[in-house]
């Protein structure tokens, strides 16, 4: 386009190369302006379809690693929570992400041991791989979501010990990471129709995600036992549940041009509720006057500000 | 009034003539459905969510006198004026969204996972003459 500056690359168009393929000099995010390629994630293929007018299916020819079918159930949950039918998102001030990531480990190797008193720990090496994170999407709140196939009955209170602990590779020994730093918390729910089980790793997890970590290596020992301890009920037979590794929830506040600020959406329609969107010519102001603004109102504009 | 001083004393008939270019046009700017499905698209493997979109459109003529009809700036109308009296190639005012709903998308990534996406501007609401 005739826009200002010039683009990435005069090369004319034409290969189609998939959307994470940022190296190739053809990628049409590369003729954005820098500060926009990062966080079009719906951008590339839109791009790629209005590009390329001869390969209506070119999409079905991008690999794409099939989800886990719990993993899309939660999702699926979720839009229906945060989207009306027709795909619009609801007004809930309490939800501020604009953007939410799901995680499935890229590789685990179990630990499975008894111990009879503590009931059954499941521990299991996690990696995340969070490559699709963007520079703009900042974090709001991390959690490890576990599902449960277990046989525990209905309306069972569940208390459950994690301790969690973030492996640092160092440069010299990439096979044994070190442990860096771990946390131990327990947690007490109701087993009732809850598939999930949401464990909040927000402020452990923040430093190693504010710092743009690509990957994340972590252990996590779960040990759950039936019974209530607020209610000094004993905590007996351990639960044995099958427990499958967790998912790595990340609610995130995309802060890119192109996302959904609900906040900048209110603030939008109460300053004009019926209008078109239009720029204040200095011709005529909305309020009639000639655009001079008496020192009151400069400080109430300064203060909205 | 002023107009009538103006206008020729003319028939009747002539008359509604010269009215008719003050009227709004038939097909005037408003906006229109739109509907499709991303299976159209062959998306569906990698757009979970919504399966419909409307984005709508914005089509029609732009009347001679827009003022606050559209909400259009006071530029249009000069725009208006070039275009009918000083240059023709300058393009008459275009009927276009004014103000937009935004769109909630569940994507699967390449690398399989999942992500739920807010986007703004993806459904037009309002049209106006710019």
């Amino acid at each position: 386009p005739h826009s200002r500056g010039r683009v990435a690359s005069e090369k004319p168009s034409g290969l189609l190369v998939a959307p994470e393929d940022t190296s190739s000099e053809l990628n049409p995010l590369l003729w954005l302006p820098k500060g926009m390629r990062r966080g079009y994630a719906l951008l590339p293929p839109l791009l790629k379809v209005l590009s390329d007018r001869g390969h209506p299916n070119w999409e079905s020819e991008v690999p794409r690693l099939q989800p886990d079918s719990r993993a899309l159930r939660f999702m699926k949950r979720l839009y229906k929570m945060s989207a009306t039918k027709e795909g619009i998102p609801k007004d809930n001030k309490s939800h501020l992400y604009n953007t939410v990531r799901l995680f499935t480990p890229c590789s685990e190797c179990k630990h499975r041991h008894r111990d009879l008193m503590k009931g059954d720990i499941h521990s299991v090496d996690l990696l995340f791989n969070l490559d699709r994170v963007t520079a703009l999407e900042h974090l709001l709140k991390s959690v490890l979501l576990y599902s449960f196939d277990t046989s525990v009955p209905a309306a069972s209170s569940l208390s459950c010990m994690c301790h969690l602990s973030v492996k640092e590779h160092d440069s010299s020994s990439q096979v044994c990471p070190s442990v860096s730093h771990s946390v131990a918390f327990s947690l007490h729910f109701e087993v009732r129709k809850r598939k999930w089980v949401e464990i909040d790793v927000t402020s452990f997890l923040q430093p190693l995600i504010a710092t743009n970590r690509r990957n994340i290596h972590m252990a996590v020992n779960i040990t759950c036992l039936m019974g209530d301890p607020q209610h000094n009920t004993e905590l007996e037979n351990p639960v044995n549940m099958a427990l499958v590794p967790p998912s790595l929830l990340l609610y995130l506040n995309d802060t890119s041009e192109q996302a959904y600020h609900r906040w900048n959406s209110l603030r939008h329609r109460r300053k004009s509720p019926g209008r078109p969107r239009q720029r204040t010519s200095p011709l005529i102001a909305p309020t009639g006057d000639d655009g001079k603004e008496n020192s009151q109102g400069k400080r109430a504009s300064r203060q909205r500000r | 009034d002023e107009n009538l001083k103006e206008a020729p004393a003319t028939s009747p008939y002539n008359l509604s003539e010269y009215f008719k270019q003050f009227l709004f046009p038939q097909n005037e700017c408003e906006l229109h459905n739109f509907r499709l499905s991303f299976s159209q698209l062959k998306w569906d493997k990698w757009i979970i969510a919504p399966h419909r979109y409307s984005p709508q459109y914005c089509k029609g003529d732009c009347p001679r006198v827009v003022g606050h009809r559209y909400g259009s700036p006071v530029h249009t109308m000069v725009q208006n004026i070039i275009y009918e009296k000083l240059d023709s190639s300058v393009p008459k005012p275009s009927c276009v969204p004014a103000e937009y709903n935004p769109l909630s998308v569940l994507t699967i990534e390449p690398d399989g996972s999942i992500v739920y996406k807010e986007y703004e501007d993806m459904i037009a609401t309002k049209c106006t003459c710019r």
